[in-house]
């Protein structure tokens, strides 16, 4: 199963038009691999962005280039996966 | 030795909500039966639960959930949900008044194929399973496949994009199954798709920035649901237009199908709380149904007393 060790959900606040369109372009840039959890559109709505490890660096350092304010919605991706396999696997040995 | 409650706060496979299906029809043999409405790009079933106490046809309500595969909340959601209609009628007078009068129709699994590889390959996975012929990228988003403004505004042409819209509307054997179902049953007079997680109750229209001719009725029966809602745990959802509440969206279904005549076109997206977005904890399911409750019933109960 695919892993999302260290990838991280950074959620982005979005208060100028000129943010968006950063935005719609960094969602271009396949390199990056980023899962938009929804579609940059709206001014004053948070934008959740899944970022794989190895593109954080870059990514945090172009919002903070461009002055685009976020924060980091969840710190690792894969450790919720795994509390969210752990509370699976309980559920099953209680079906038994 | 696995207490109800403790088997809907957790979150399942698809064949366990299938084989659970099977349980919850034995159980309510009356009420509730199980039909196929077609199979998937894989070949799995594509089932709907249907809640009926009638022999001839109701006029109906259209329910799904899980048609984006990794909104887990949403298919767990349905499986609450299943059981509490079955639980309720005969108990709920509101609700025994509605299926005296309407049939419901429950497809917990919209996209199987996709919720079948978040539990074995990828848990992030959002579209249909079919292949893109010349792109290496696999799946159509299947809230972008209707034949409504197809291909416009927030739909994507690129097969590797989350939002790609497919080589033509219905081109996916999910959304077409039911489109057909909802065409051929001719009687259907609320759709309600359920999504998650930005906390929205959203309908017509999200290809245009028009208003819908019902938009008054529409917007003011939102905002009771959303009322009836944030009354049960105080879970702040906003309500509107798809276009102007969220972002402009073009080939989605209820657009599509308040375009042939369904009136009472509506879209749920669930929780998140801000915190977890696809990932919300299994502790959250029944916090999220509870509260899904309440305003699932205010548009069912408004689409049963003013028939159109």
């Amino acid at each position: 199963q695919k892993r999302f060790v260290g990838d991280q959900v950074l959620r982005v606040l979005t208060d100028k038009e000129e943010h968006i369109a950063l935005l719609r372009e960094l969602e271009e840039s396949e390199d990056l691999q980023l899962d938009y959890w929804d579609v940059p559109s709206k001014l004053g709505l948070p934008l959740d962005v899944r970022v794989p490890s190895q593109s954080l660096q870059l990514v945090k350092t172009f919002l903070e280039s461009n002055s685009i304010p976020y924060t980091t919605m969840i710190e690792d991706v894969q450790k919720l996966l795994d509390e969210e396999k752990r509370a699976m696997r309980r559920a099953r040995k209680l079906k038994r | 030795s696995c207490s109800w409650s403790e088997f809907f706060s957790f979150y399942h496979t698809l064949d366990e909500i299938y084989s659970w299906m099977d349980y919850l029809v034995a159980r309510h043999p009356n009420l509730v039966s199980k039909i196929q409405i077609g199979e998937s790009y894989e070949k799995r079933p594509l089932y709907v639960l249907k809640f009926s106490t009638g022999k001839s046809r109701y006029r109906a309500i259209w329910i799904d959930t899980g048609i984006h595969s990794r909104e887990w909340i949403t298919q767990a959601t349905g499986v609450w949900i299943a059981n509490k209609i079955a639980t309720e009628y005969g108990k709920n007078a509101s609700l025994t008044a509605l299926l005296d009068c309407m049939d419901i129709f429950l497809e917990i699994v919209a996209n199987p194929d996709g919720f079948a590889y978040t539990h074995s390959h990828d848990r992030l996975w959002r579209k249909t399973r079919s292949i893109n012929p010349g792109s290496l990228c696999v799946g159509v988003d299947p809230n972008r496949n209707w034949g409504v403004g197809f291909g416009g505004l927030g739909a994507s042409s690129n097969p590797c994009s989350q939002t790609y819209h497919g080589p033509c509307p219905f081109s996916e054997n999910e959304t077409k199954a039911i489109a057909n179902f909802i065409l051929g049953h001719g009687n259907v007079a609320a759709v309600i798709s359920i999504h998650s997680y930005s906390q929205v109750l959203m309908y017509p229209y999200s290809y245009t920035s028009q208003p819908a001719p019902d938009r008054q009725e529409l917007d003011a029966l939102a905002k009771e649901a959303v009322e009836a809602l944030t009354a049960v745990h105080g879970t702040r959802y906003k309500y509107g237009n798809v276009f102007s509440t969220i972002y402009p969206a073009a080939g989605v279904t209820i657009d599509w199908t308040y375009d042939i005549g369904v009136k009472y076109s509506y879209t749920f997206e669930l929780r998140d709380t801000g915190c977890y977005g696809f990932l919300l904890p299994a502790t959250q399911i029944i916090p999220t149904a509870e509260e899904t409750w309440p305003a699932l019933m205010k548009i069912m109960e408004h689409a049963r007393d003013h028939p159109y």
